[in-house]
């Protein structure tokens, strides 16, 4: 489902060549439920952006669905991200003039067809992460782990294929986190593929298989036995 | 040092009355190390930003040093926040234009007198949380990780009597999360109260006491008997 070969992200600043990627190989199949650990500034967001065509390669290849995303065209890239990608972003990125309600229904708005039901479908996405009492909110008035689950909420909305989540339970309780954990797991059990970056190995725990990553290379690729 | 009476915040939301914090006592002497817990909304970050005198009480008193918050004026307040605490926000809070060194250096811009080596001060401080060779990097061109330590280097750079500190390992891998609180408990050694809002036991464990918050009460303030 989704493959990269030799990926590679350099940022250049001034006279330096900084390896956020440094020519990884990684294939991960449908319906897989992946956990990606590494160190603070290792690459994991990077390759999350990639892997989710938020962004382009400087060298290598990522592919999706047998798509090269480096062949696809900007609007047919953005069509792809929102029909089969559901994105939980590390620092959450909402839209902070919008209402809870409003940020999870966003994904909705741009399907074409759209759905007939958005302010429905959005509410049930907000009850599943016990926040349909804070639909009205804006981020601002929020907390931190609120704003969290606004985000999977809004990953949620668009029952993706895909599940890309960047630290997903960060700012969340323990109770809390073991709750999204078990909504992951039942949404892979309903064959949707997930890829969780993670620093915690109680969220790591929960995936069938745990890649880490250090500086920019692909340093351990294995199934979780206590899975 | 710092002492919370009745403390309440009430954010009025149409007809609903939301209570943040519902009538919170505590007490914080000078040189402990204060854990605060609780679940996901319960009231931790609203209670930080009073015991910061970043925001004011809808009822009750937060007095720090002898000081009402509620009787001074902005300028004094803004004093005694600059001279005498560091924060790390549960969101970090760093001016996207400005590199991780000017974003630490911030707070020391303010002092009066304006210390004469705030360059060297600051490099010291991104030095310590791992990141000297990130210092000309802007926000953007930080992993999440990095935009934290840069939050904690922040606080730091003032050499504050109070560090409270929002979750400061929550995008950190265990052992740059390790690093973090054995750094605060340096910092409590020679002195230095720190308050720490975390979620998780293992960061509660360096602690010497630990209160726990639950809609916007304090439900348990006890010793940390594993520490
Ligand atoms: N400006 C606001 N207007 C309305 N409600 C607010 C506002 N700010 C916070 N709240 C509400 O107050 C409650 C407490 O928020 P707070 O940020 O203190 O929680 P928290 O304990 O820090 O949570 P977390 O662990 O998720 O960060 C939450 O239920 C939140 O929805
Ligand atoms: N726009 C950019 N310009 C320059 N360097 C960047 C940029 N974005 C990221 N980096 C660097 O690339 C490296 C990898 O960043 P990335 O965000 O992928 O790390 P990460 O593994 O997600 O870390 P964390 O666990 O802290 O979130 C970091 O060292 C970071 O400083
Ligand atoms: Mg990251
Ligand atoms: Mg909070």
């Amino acid at each position: 489902l989704i493959s990269c070969r030799q990926l590679t992200k350099i940022y250049v600043m001034g006279k330096t060549k900084l390896y956020a990627l440094n020519n990884i190989d990684l294939d991960i199949s449908e319906g897989e439920f992946v956990a990606i650990m590494g160190a603070s500034g290792s690459g994991k967001s990077t390759l999350m952006n990639l892997i989710g065509a938020l962004d382009q390669p400087s060298q290598g290849h990522v592919t999706i669905n047998g798509n090269d995303i480096s062949e696809l065209k900007p609007k047919a890239l953005s069509k792809l991200r929102n029909e089969t990608i559901g994105f939980i972003f590390q620092q959450f990125q909402l839209l902070p003039k919008k209402t809870a309600q409003q940020n999870v229904e966003l994904p909705l708005m741009y399907r074409t067809p759209r759905p007939s039901n958005i302010k429905d479908m959005a509410l049930a996405c907000l009850e599943t992460v016990g926040l349909k009492d804070r639909a009205k909110h804006r981020p601002m008035e929020l907390s931190g782990g609120q704003q969290q689950r606004v985000a999977i909420a809004r990953a949620l909305a668009g029952q993706p294929k895909i599940i890309l989540a960047d630290e997903p339970t960060g700012a969340l309780d323990s109770k809390t986190s073991i709750d999204i954990m078990k909504l992951l797991i039942e949404l892979n059990a309903q064959g949707i593929t997930i890829i969780v970056i993670t620093h915690e190995k109680d969220v790591a725990a929960y995936a069938k298989r745990i890649v880490e990553i250090s500086d920019g290379k692909v340093t351990s690729d294995r199934l979780n036995m206590e899975a």
